[in-house]
C-alpha cells in the first residue's frame, strides 16, 4: 500500500519487541474483520517461501534483485521470522519480515519470472550444485498459494468508497446521529466528515464494521434523532436514495432478538454498560428509552445531571457491551455506581429497594461466548476510541468471557479500554505496516513530558 | 479428510538456480481458485 510519506513519518515498528523473550502476539485468525484472517489458519511455521537475499554483494546487472528461499521460523500477527534455507542451526542472518509484503512470494515464484535462486554469501560455498540439497529441503513442504499476493490485494479492499454518505454518531452529542460522508479509507478505517461541521472540525474516524454507523435512513427507520438537511430528510421520507448513498447492503445487521414473546427492554430498567464516553469504565445505566429494531438509548448514571438527553447512547440490544446487573460483582470487575454513591459501598439489592427499581431480565443479553482465542498477555494494535484516528500498541490486560481489556502500552490503565473480542477496532501486530496506517508506539518519558 | 484435500494441494513447483531448473512436489493451501 502506497501512503504519502509524511502521514507515516514516526510510526513505531515492533522490530525490536517482536524477538523479546515472551512476546507473543494475538493471531491473525482472532480478528474476523482482518484481511486474510480467514485463511491464516493455512500460514504455518515451517512454511518454505522466496524471499529478497538480502545476504550478497552489491547487485549486480545480470541479477539486480537476488533471491532465495527461506523457512517461517515464527509467526507474530502478519510478521514472520525467516531463516534462509543452508543456514541450519546459525541464527545470525535471521530476519522478521511482513508475510503479506511484496518481497515474499510462494517458492516457485522466481522461475516464473526466470529470475535463479542466489545463495547467500555466508553458506554460497557449502554446496557446489544446491540442487540436490533444494529438492530434500523442499519436497513435501508447505509454501503459499500461488494466488497470495492477489488474496492479499483483495482482502484490503474496502466495500466502502470516498464520497459515500451514511449516518454516523455525532461525537459532540452521542445522543444523535449526524448525516457524513466518507473522506478517506485506510485499511477499512473510515475518516468521515460530517455535515454542516465547523471549518476546523477534523471528523471522526472508525472502522466499516463498527455499530456507529448506519446506512442512509436508518434513524428515521428505528426512531433515532439525526442532523440532517432538510433535502436528505426528505429523501428519508420519500425513500429515494442516489448512487452516493451508503444504503443498508453497506452494513452488518445486528443479531435479532433471540427473547420469548414479550420479553423486552423497557424504559427505566437498570443495567450495567461500558461507558462510552470512557471506556475504561463499566457503569450502572439506565434505559432511558426503547427504539425500533431492538435498538435502546442508554444513560450512565454517574454522569452528572443532563434533562436534555444529550448524554443518552444507543446501544442494540444484542450488544456485547451491556450486561445485566451483577455482572461485574460476578467477574471482580470495579462498577462505577450512580452519581452520590460510593463505589466500595455501592449494592444493588439495597439500591433497588430503596429506589423501587428493577433491572433488565438477564435472558435480554447477549451471553453468547464465541472461541475467540485471546489470552491476557497477547500483544496488538487497537484504535483509541477516544481519539480514533491512532491506532497504537497494546496488550490483552484481561479476559471475562467474550470482553477484553485493552491496555495501551506505557500509558495508566485508565487509559485501558474494555472491548468486545469481535471488535473490529482491534487488529493484529503488523496491520498498520500493512494497510499503510501511522501506528503510535508506547508512551516513553519523552513522549509523557 | 475430505476437508484436508481441498485445503492443501500438491503441486509441482519449479525452481531455477545458477545451476539449472527442476521441479519439487510441494503442498500449497487450496486457495487459488
Amino acid at each position: 500500500v502506497k501512503r504519502n510519506r509524511s502521514e507515516l513519518a514516526n510510526t513505531y515498528e515492533w522490530k525490536c519487541q517482536l524477538s523479546e523473550p515472551g512476546f507473543i502476539a494475538a493471531p491473525v485468525s482472532c480478528f474476523s474483520h482482518a484481511p486474510l484472517a480467514d485463511c491464516w489458519e493455512n500460514i504455518t511455521v515451517g512454511m518454505k517461501v522466496e524471499v529478497e537475499n538480502t545476504d550478497c554483494d552489491d547487485f549486480t546487472e545480470s541479477f539486480p534483485d537476488s533471491f532465495w528461499v527461506a523457512t517461517v521460523l515464527r509467526i507474530s500477527g502478519y510478521k514472520a521470522l525467516l531463516r534462509y534455507e543452508g543456514f541450519g542451526q546459525n541464527c545470525s542472518k535471521d530476519f522478521w519480515v511482513s508475510l503479506c509484503s511484496n518481497s515474499v512470494h510462494p517458492v516457485g515464484w522466481c522461475a516464473t519470472r526466470g529470475k535463479p535462486l542466489i545463495p547467500p554469501k555466508t553458506i554460497e560455498d557449502k554446496y557446489k550444485d544446491w540442487k540436490e540439497f533444494l529438492v530434500k529441503r523442499l519436497t513435501g513442504a508447505r509454501t503459499l498459494p500461488s494466488n497470495f499476493y492477489n488474496k492479499v490485494t483483495d482482502s484490503l479492499v474496502s466495500r466502502f468508497r470516498c464520497g459515500l454518505n451514511l449516518e454516523v454518531v455525532d461525537k459532540n452529542r452521542i445522543s444523535q446521529v449526524k448525516v457524513a460522508t466518507v473522506r478517506k479509507i485506510v485499511g477499512k478505517r473510515l475518516h468521515v466528515c460530517y455535515y454542516n461541521a465547523e471549518p476546523d472540525d477534523n471528523g471522526f474516524w472508525c472502522h466499516e464494521d463498527s455499530p456507529l454507523i448506519h446506512p442512509v435512513g436508518w434513524a428515521s427507520r428505528v426512531g433515532q434523532t439525526i442532523d440532517a438537511p432538510e433535502e436528505y430528510l426528505q429523501r428519508c421520507e420519500e425513500g429515494t436514495w442516489g448512487e452516493n448513498d451508503a444504503t443498508d447492503e453497506y452494513f452488518h445487521v445486528p443479531q435479532p432478538s433471540s427473547c420469548p414473546l414479550g420479553v423486552s427492554f423497557q424504559e427505566g430498567m437498570k443495567l450495567e454498560a461500558i461507558d462510552p464516553l470512557n471506556l475504561s469504565a463499566i457503569c450502572v445505566a439506565t434505559v432511558m428509552k426503547v427504539l425500533r429494531e431492538n435498538y435502546v438509548m442508554i444513560r450512565i448514571d454517574s454522569y452528572d445531571e443532563d434533562a436534555s438527553g444529550s448524554d443518552w447512547f444507543c446501544y442494540h440490544a444484542s450488544s456485547p457491551c451491556i450486561f445485566p446487573a451483577g455482572f461485574c460483582d460476578v467477574n471482580s470487575i470495579p462498577l462505577t455506581p450512580p452519581k452520590g454513591h460510593e463505589p466500595r459501598e455501592f449494592d444493588w439489592t439495597t439500591y433497588l429497594e430503596k429506589s423501587n427499581l428493577t433491572t433488565a431480565p438477564l435472558i435480554l443479553f447477549n451471553r453468547e461466548i464465541p472461541a475467540h482465542g485471546f489470552v491476557v498477555g497477547m500483544r496488538l494494535e487497537a484504535a483509541d476510541l477516544m481519539d480514533p484516528r491512532l491506532v497504537c500498541v497494546g496488550t490483552v490486560s484481561r479476559v471475562v468471557g467474550r470482553l477484553l481489556k485493552i491496555h495501551f502500552d506505557g500509558w495508566e490503565e485508565e487509559y485501558d479500554q474494555w472491548l468486545d473480542c469481535e471488535s473490529p477496532d482491534m487488529y493484529p501486530v503488523g496491520w498498520c505496516d500493512l494497510v499503510g496506517h501511522k501506528l503510535e508506539g508506547p508512551r516513553t518519558p519523552s513522549t509523557k513530558a | 479428510a475430505e476437508t484436508k484435500t481441498r485445503k492443501w494441494e500438491q503441486k509441482q513447483v519449479q525452481i531455477k538456480t545458477l545451476e539449472g531448473e527442476f521441479s519439487v512436489t510441494m503442498w500449497a493451501s487450496g486457495t487459488d481458485d
